[in-house]
């Protein structure tokens, strides 16, 4: 993830 | 998006949506933890709060507020529509004994220490034990009705297809989060057991029976 924060999972 | 994601998270909405039907067209909750549903929709409001601040797209719009509806609406059916179904003395695992060290590992080990991250990441260490109580319950009880256990079957299932999903990400995106795989290795390490009895007594069985 390394601070990109796209938390695109459910 | 890759199928073993999508077929995850259709796993994941079949078990929700099994579960929910199963509880209303019996009109009773017996046999199902309260407190695994209570910690899921737990799981997920701490989870998809980012459902007010961003926007990813409408898939994953969607299946966040079904997955949210439905674990309130369990959780109402539960503890209160069909209360006197609710058998409350298998239900007893402790769950402070979750949420509390599920908590403080969410403030020692996370990638950024922002609420939401903090948030996100407890709602990943939860979601890999909140099975227990129900899993627990069973134990007990040592018998679940066949439904029951496709619900489980369904649930352990999605996030070892996430487990693919990652192994994918990994190898054609470069893309990994060593917290959710930590924790979905361990969450699918949990329903091994039940998976064994599932597929070698599933069958021909009404009530499949875990030896307590």
């Amino acid at each position: 993830r390394t601070g990109d924060c796209t938390k695109d999972e459910l | 998006m890759n199928i073993f994601r999508l077929t995850g998270d259709l796993s994941h909405l079949a078990a929700i949506i099994i579960l929910l039907l199963k509880i209303w067209k019996t009109r009773s909750c017996a046999g199902i933890s309260g407190k695994s549903q209570i910690l899921f929709a737990l799981v997920f409001t701490s989870r998809y709060l980012d459902l007010l601040t961003s926007f990813i797209s409408l898939y994953n719009t969607t299946m966040k507020v079904i997955y949210i509806g439905c674990a309130y609406a369990t959780v109402y059916l539960i503890y209160a529509k069909f209360k006197a179904t609710y058998d409350g003395n298998h239900d007893t695992f402790r769950v402070e004994f979750l949420v509390v060290p599920v908590g403080g590992l969410a403030f020692l080990v996370n990638h950024d220490f922002s609420p939401l991250e903090i948030l996100w990441t407890f709602s990943i260490y939860l979601e890999s034990v909140a099975i227990l109580p129900q899993l627990f319950m069973i134990s007990k009880t040592g018998e679940a009705e066949t439904i029951t256990t496709h619900y489980l079957f369904f649930l352990g299932l999605y996030r070892a297809l996430y487990l693919i999903n990652w192994i994918w990400r990994f190898y054609f995106e470069g893309f990994f989060d060593m917290i959710a795989i930590v924790a979905g290795v361990v969450q699918t390490i949990l329903y091994c057991d039940f998976f064994y009895l599932y597929v070698t007594k599933g069958e021909g069985r009404s009530q499949l029976s875990i030896p307590t």
